[in-house]
C-alpha cells in the first residue's frame, strides 16, 4: 500500500472523530480505497468510513491487506503532523507496521513514524440499502447545537420527521425541551439551508449520548445527513471530498 | 419504557 494525501488534517479529523466510540479497527484497504468498519463495545453504534482512493494522489493497493491499528496509538503520531502537511501511509504484504510519513510543504522537513499493528478479529455486519422515509440535510454545526443543548437536559431525543418539518424532543427530571425545523434554503448560503425529504412521516427515540459523539466529525465537513426509517437505525453521514465519507449508524431505542 | 438496540439485531453477520 502506499496512499498520498494532500492535508494530513483530513485523516487527523477522521480519526479524531472515532477514536471515542471504537479503538482498535482494521484499516481495509484495497483497489478502491480504505474502509473502516466498526461497533462502539456497546453494539449501539457502528462507524463506517470510506476513504475513496480518488482522496489519495496517488493511491496504489496492489493486495487486499487489513491494517489492525489500535487508534489511540494511531492518534499519538497523527499529532505529530500538521494539518497542511503531506501524509504518506504505507505498509508491505502481510505487514508489522504500518508506516507514515508527513511532509511539510514549505520546508524540507521530513518526519517518519511507524504503528506496530495489531490482529483484529472483526465481524463485518452486511448493512442493508435502505430507501429510508426520511432525509435531512442541515448544517453539521446546528446539529452538533441541537444535540448538545437537549443532552443537557436528557438521556434521549425523540426525532420526528413530518411534512411540516422535523421535531427534536428531549423530557428529563428539569423538564423538557424541543428544536423544530423546517424545510429552509438559505439563497446566500446553500450550506445553511434545510433540506427534508419525506416519503412517510417517521418518529423515533435515540440516545443522546452517541449523537453528541458523532458531532466529534462536524469539522469534516459543513452539512450533516441524517436518515431515518421507523424501527431501524440512523444514519449519520458526514460526506468528504471524492464521494469519501464517514457514516454512523445508532440502533433506535423501542418501546415494548 | 423504550429499550435501547443493539445494531447488530438489525444489520446481518457474515
Amino acid at each position: 500500500l502506499e496512499a498520498r494525501l494532500e492535508q494530513a488534517a483530513m485523516l487527523k479529523r477522521v480519526v479524531d472523530a472515532i477514536k471515542d466510540l471504537v479503538q482498535d479497527c482494521n484499516f481495509d484497504c484495497n483497489d478502491s480505497g480504505i474502509a473502516l468498519q466498526a461497533m462502539d463495545n456497546s453494539h449501539v453504534a457502528l462507524v463506517s468510513m470510506m476513504l475513496k482512493s480518488e482522496s489519495f494522489s496517488p493511491f496504489r493497493c496492489d493486495r487486499n491487506i487489513a491494517l489492525g491499528i489500535n487508534l489511540t496509538s494511531l492518534t499519538k503520531v497523527l499529532r505529530a503532523a500538521q494539518g497542511d502537511d503531506i501524509l504518506t501511509l504505507k505498509a508491505e504484504d502481510a505487514p508489522d507496521v504500518v508506516n507514515l510519513t508527513f511532509e511539510s510543504p514549505e520546508s524540507d522537513r521530513l518526519s517518519e513514524y511507524d504503528i506496530k499493528l495489531m490482529d483484529i478479529d472483526q465481524e463485518h455486519l452486511g448493512i442493508p440499502d435502505t430507501e429510508y422515509a426520511a432525509t435531512i440535510t442541515l448544517p453539521s454545526s446546528e446539529f452538533s447545537r441541537i444535540t448538545r443543548d437537549l443532552s443537557a437536559l436528557s438521556e434521549s431525543v425523540a426525532i420526528e420527521c413530518t411534512k411540516e418539518g422535523v421535531k427534536f424532543t428531549c423530557t428529563g427530571d428539569i423538564g423538557n425541551g424541543s428544536v423544530s425545523l423546517r424545510q429552509h434554503t438559505n439563497v446566500e448560503n446553500d450550506a445553511k439551508s434545510v433540506d427534508i425529504s419525506l416519503t412517510e412521516p417517521v418518529a423515533l427515540t435515540f440516545s443522546l449520548k452517541y449523537l453528541v459523539n458523532f458531532c466529534k466529525a462536524a469539522g469534516l465537513s459543513d452539512r450533516v445527513r441524517l436518515c431515518l426509517s421507523n424501527e431501524v437505525p440512523l444514519l449519520v453521514e458526514y460526506g468528504l471530498s471524492n464521494n469519501s465519507y464517514l457514516r454512523f449508524y445508532l440502533a433506535p431505542k423501542i418501546g415494548d | 419504557a423504550k429499550k435501547q438496540q443493539s445494531i447488530s439485531n438489525f444489520f446481518s453477520k457474515p
